[in-house]
């Protein structure tokens, strides 16, 4: 993969594709 | 022990992609959508949005605003709400 | 990155299938672009941007703004310019 490819493990098992203009989105920064 | 709280992919990179594979699997294309997590090595379970997905959503947007912008808007179809966002 | 002219994407639907496209190559995930042009049976030969391409580069920006609003700042990394940005 290249450099621009996203991490392999993002921090959880359960990821959710949620709106995140949504007002429950919660934005866990690295 | 339940699994650690459902959660969005947060940062920019992993979220582009959680919405790629999200718009993949909404426009059908179900094949890419699982190569594609095997590729990044992705071994989540996911939790997709309500069709068409915030990718495609967020690209409506995009693009309707940007066919609105004054010096395009002759050649492109766009909205009459985006037109006066551009004019505003 | 200043997007490239409209008609090259036709409309925005074939826009952002081609961005996606694009953006599976320059990140690495071959199979999942090949299966994807296949999938949407996308038969028109496409010439690629500059690495990491459109999508990817327009997230950036859109995701550094998202970050940068007042509510968001403190939670999440963004940078001077999307702070300054927001402020204006």
């Amino acid at each position: 993969l290249s450099e621009y490819a996203p991490p392999p493990n993002p921090n959880s098992d359960h990821l959710v594709a949620a709106n995140p203009f949504d007002d429950n989105y919660n934005t866990i920064s690295y | 022990t339940s699994p650690p709280p459902a959660s969005n992919a947060g940062n920019g990179q992993a979220g582009l992609a959680l919405y790629v594979y999200e718009y993949l699997l909404h426009i059908g294309a179900q094949k890419s959508a699982q190569t594609f997590l095997s590729e990044i090595r992705w071994e989540k379970n996911i939790t997709l949005g309500e069709p068409p997905g915030f990718l495609h959503s967020w690209w409506c947007v995009f693009w309707d605003l940007y066919c609105a912008a004054p010096d395009r808007r002759e050649a492109c179809e766009h909205s009459s709400e985006a037109k006066a966002f551009q004019d505003y």
